[in-house]
């Protein structure tokens, strides 16, 4: 464990509080694709099946089982709890197009041709593109509610800080995980948009709009 | 350079 990757780690919590938190407080999730949600879930879940076989440590473990407990409760306050807010009608991104090429790609590149092995892989290329049914809504929209741009931020800010924690480990440690670093290049990539209108805008005190 | 998978991180 590096600061790096510490940062990264806490950013990815902290998204998930402001998330949690937005829709707690405005009793709504208007504003966020429920594709990009469900994404996640399925994400976690199959990145973390190594709950039950692998030990890594104390840390690890109760990060793994916030993620994919809170993933979860969020799907339950969009499709149960604030039912009436989510509007499927603006959240028209074909996730086909995702988990058809990440399960391709996850056949193609992995570490070892065993089920949990691949499903890892998969679930990193998915995770590095389950943000674009989100990103897509907010381009058909054009605007975004000030705390959805700041959950946003920290889960952009989380893949990004894991990139120094790779440069880190290469020197330190000496290995390099091809796919998780190409994966996370792509992932951290496709917020560059993103975060230059929210450098420029947000945090100078404006509303998140995009240019008609 | 050794080329290992991160299992280790989340």
């Amino acid at each position: 464990m590096n600061l790096f990757r510490l940062f990264g780690d806490m950013s990815h919590l902290a998204s998930i509080l402001i998330l949690v938190h937005k829709i707690q407080t405005t009793r709504s999730c208007r504003g966020i694709s429920f594709k990009t949600q469900a994404l996640y879930v399925t994400v976690f879940v199959s990145r973390y099946l190594d709950l039950f076989y692998d030990w890594v440590s104390l840390y690890n473990f109760f990060m793994k089982v916030f993620f994919i407990s809170s993933s979860c409760y969020i799907l339950y306050l969009m499709k149960m709890k604030f039912r009436p807010t989510n509007d499927p009608s603006i959240d028209t991104f074909r996730i086909e197009y995702l988990l058809g090429p990440c399960a391709i790609l996850a056949l193609i590149f992995h570490y070892k041709f065993t089920v949990t092995e691949v499903l890892w892989s998969f679930s990193i290329f998915l995770e590095s593109v389950a943000i674009l049914p989100q990103l897509f809504m907010l381009q058909r929209t054009g605007e975004a509610e000030t705390i959805t741009t700041h959950y946003l931020a920290a889960l952009g800010a989380y893949r990004a800080f894991y990139i120094p924690n790779w440069i880190y480990r290469y020197w330190t440690e000496d290995i390099v995980d091809p796919i998780a670093v190409t994966s996370g290049i792509v992932q951290t990539a496709l917020y560059l948009d993103f975060f230059y209108v929210y450098f420029t805008k947000v945090l100078q005190g404006q509303k998140f709009e995009l240019p008609a | 350079t050794g080329s290992g998978s991160v299992h280790d991180e989340l």
